[in-house]
């Protein structure tokens, strides 16, 4: 679930 | 991707583009703080340290570069090109970059997911985004008169907020493990300072007059 976090944000 | 997600991410594009056309076509800055501006740079350069160690996706990349280029474009041309130059409202914009700078840095060491370099930057780089706009708010108060560039690109910022937070709310209820104090916390305080801008903007269109903040 980590790489579906608020990372994929910009 | 939901709605809102790319909504705020197309009204972020547009307020960028909006300020570099102005900048570009009519050759002036006026009303425009570099000092903001500098910190957006910032923000970008901290925050997409992984843009060449984690792949996401194309979009996600190619937005990272965009904002990246645009933020460092405007910054070149508001101190290096010889005709913006002169446009630029140095007395005005006197607002103090490590005012913003070191509490936010401070905050991000003691608070953070992780106590990595990486994930130090990623957390800076979110609470400084949360108040980069204060230079450009206090320029605006100042001259008062805000010509209509300069309002719709505050404005498209603040929509860009406020179109994540909805974001942010739909995936906490669509998707699993989706909290994050960090993000959100910063994310709201940022959209809050636009509160009292939107206010004095949806006022002047409203009644359909020129934009002006009181003393």
């Amino acid at each position: 679930a980590e790489q579906f976090s608020v990372k994929d944000e910009l | 991707m939901n709605i809102f997600r790319l909504a705020g991410d197309m009204t972020h594009l547009m307020s960028v583009i909006v300020l570099l056309l102005k900048i570009h076509t009519i050759k002036s800055c006026a009303g425009i703080s570099l000092k903001t501006q500098e910190l957006y740079a910032l923000v970008f350069a901290t925050r997409y340290l992984d843009i060449f160690t984690d792949f996401i996706s194309l979009y996600n990349t190619i937005m990272k570069l965009i904002f990246l280029a645009s933020s460092f474009s405007i910054v070149w041309y508001m101190r290096q090109h010889k005709i913006v130059r002169r446009s630029y409202d140095k007395d005005q914009d006197t607002f103090r970059h490590l005012f913003l700078i070191l509490p936010c840095l401070l905050l991000a060491l003691f608070i953070n997911e992780k106590f990595t370099f990486k994930e130090v930057m990623w957390t800076f780089s979110l609470f400084l985004e949360a108040v980069a706009i204060l230079p450009q708010l206090v320029l605006l108060q100042r001259t008062r008169n805000i010509d209509n560039l300069t309002g719709q690109y505050v404005f498209l910022l603040g929509a860009y907020r406020a179109l994540y937070i909805l974001n942010w709310i739909y995936r906490y209820f669509t998707e699993p493990h989706y909290v994050h104090w960090i993000t959100w916390i910063s994310g709201l305080v940022q959209t809050l300072l636009y509160a009292d801008f939107f206010y004095y903007y949806f006022n002047s269109w409203k009644n359909n007059v020129k934009l002006q903040l009181p003393a």
